[in-house]
């Protein structure tokens, strides 16, 4: 797949737009969680869009995303 | 929100179901 641009998302309507975005989102997370990956995708796509395709383009604060979506999933399970 | 079914689950290759009450 190629990296997911600003153009392209602008071209797609709205609910394609989060599509594309967990398309590309899900596999990272799912490297890292793989139990909750569907969860914290959901999570994550509740942010906008613009500072979703950031987060795409900067692995680390993607991990640091990831990782505080999988204390509010946890603390709201428990 | 509280209720048992957030956050809606990705799957990929499916519709999320999340949109477009965020």
């Amino acid at each position: 797949q190629e990296p997911l641009t600003a153009s392209m998302l602008a071209a797609a309507p709205p609910q394609e737009q989060k599509q594309m975005i967990g398309e590309r989102l899900y596999p990272l997370i799912h490297a890292m969680h793989p139990m909750l990956a569907g969860k914290i995708t959901g999570m994550l796509l509740e942010i906008d869009n613009s500072e979703l395709l950031l987060l795409l383009e900067s692995p680390d604060s993607l991990h640091s995303k990831i990782e505080e979506a999988v204390a509010v999933l946890q603390a709201h399970q428990a | 929100s509280s209720s048992v079914n957030w956050p809606p689950e990705f799957r990929p290759g499916e519709p999320w179901k999340g949109y477009p009450n965020i």
